[in-house]
């Protein structure tokens, strides 16, 4: 049972192997790769030993067979639809960040409950009646959502996200949203980004 | 010499111990501790274990005891300042954000480039002008910055930090930034935790 942490992991360098494939590099050692992912080699073999023998020991491992492999893992060839609930600050700006299409999930709707904002046009997405989130969700047969509404209305959203169909959800919310087992939900919190590097501050001052 | 991912884990693990402080839990197991926390009890322990002997095999772990060490350990008993550059969507959503102050770091300084931002009060912080980024940090001593601006502006934004004295930086510029082997920087990109989410999506299906 792969861990989301693993699949994150594994997300980001596809990304880093596609970079390397773009300025030319064929061939890399695990020991340099790992370098350039800002991870020890250890756990990047163990993170690719879940899914199947990568590489030659000693010789490394071929750019372009890697990026193939990891993207057909991670479905990263196919494009995933998801919906976002609460386009306010931080939903704007992931609504026009997912525009970019840098990976292959796309936005298909986006819902809030402020009258200023429904039908307020954002990166060519029209944000829509949070009232029709479940008929429009359950229409597209979306199953990620993404919550970027207030505290006290998150675990609502989220469950009525559930109802319609959603399975994996990511909370941006400052609030822990209990729901049913089946349904992935997974936590972003900024500020234990900015945490973790003051810890590294006090080290470097010490 | 510990990862900044150990690190991201141990802040979140802390936030998760002190919910259960707060619903008056005592003692827990490192295996409902694990659960709780969604990884396995041997990362747990392997995590803590860098900085000491936790808890009693068998018996569990003393929360309260727990807690106190963890926050002495990330430091997370005294405040650390951070500077962020670019207060639009995101960044303003962050600025309010980190207002919250659930956690021990505080935004002391925001900057635009934008004259109709410059001056803008948000959450009683007052937008700064960026021509005079350089000045602020190094007078606050601000060693954490958090770059929100657009990509083409990312990498001299980051450099700037950089010779005021800020030696971590958080990006969220979909680009790679090129900087001295002494600032810390940590990328955060929302479209890898929905890219993630995409692939237990794609496993349930099967
Ligand atoms: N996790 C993080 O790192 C992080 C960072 C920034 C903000 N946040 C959180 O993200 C959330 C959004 O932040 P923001 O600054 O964009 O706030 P915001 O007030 O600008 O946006 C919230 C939006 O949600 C809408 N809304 C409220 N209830 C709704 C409902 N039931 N259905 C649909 N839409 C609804 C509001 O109308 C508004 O447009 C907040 O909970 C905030 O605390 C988290
Ligand atoms: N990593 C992620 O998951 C994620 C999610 C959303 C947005 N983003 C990225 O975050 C950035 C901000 O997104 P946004 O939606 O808030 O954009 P935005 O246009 O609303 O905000 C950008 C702000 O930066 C300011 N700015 C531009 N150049 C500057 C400079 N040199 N110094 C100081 N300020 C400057 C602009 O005036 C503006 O206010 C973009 O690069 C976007 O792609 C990343």
């Amino acid at each position: 049972q792969v861990s989301l942490e693993v699949i994150k992991r594994l997300s980001s360098y596809l990304r880093d192997l596609k970079t390397l494939e773009n300025n030319g590099v064929t061939v890399v050692s695990s020991g340099s790769l790992a370098e350039l992912l800002g991870i020890s080699s250890v756990q990047f073999r163990k993170d690719l030993s879940y899914f199947g023998p990568f590489g030659k020991k000693g010789v490394g491992y071929n750019v372009c067979t890697l990026t193939a492999k990891l993207t057909e893992l991670l479905g990263a060839g196919d494009c995933m639809g998801f919906a976002l609930a609460g386009a306010g600050k931080l939903g704007s700006a992931i609504i026009q960040y997912s525009s970019l299409q840098r990976f292959n999930i796309k936005i298909m709707a986006a819902f809030d409950s402020d009258r200023r904002k429904i039908g307020k046009k954002i990166d060519g997405l029209v944000v829509a009646d949070a009232k029709d989130m479940e008929t429009t969700v359950r229409t597209m047969g979306l199953k990620i959502g993404v919550i970027c509404v207030p505290a006290k209305a998150a675990q609502q959203v989220a469950e009525r996200m559930a109802s319609a169909g959603i399975i994996a959800v990511l909370n941006f919310a400052p609030t822990e949203i209990k729901i049913l087992k089946k349904v992935h939900v997974s936590n972003v919190d900024i500020c234990v980004e900015i945490e973790a590097l003051s810890y590294f501050v006090r080290q470097s001052a010490t």
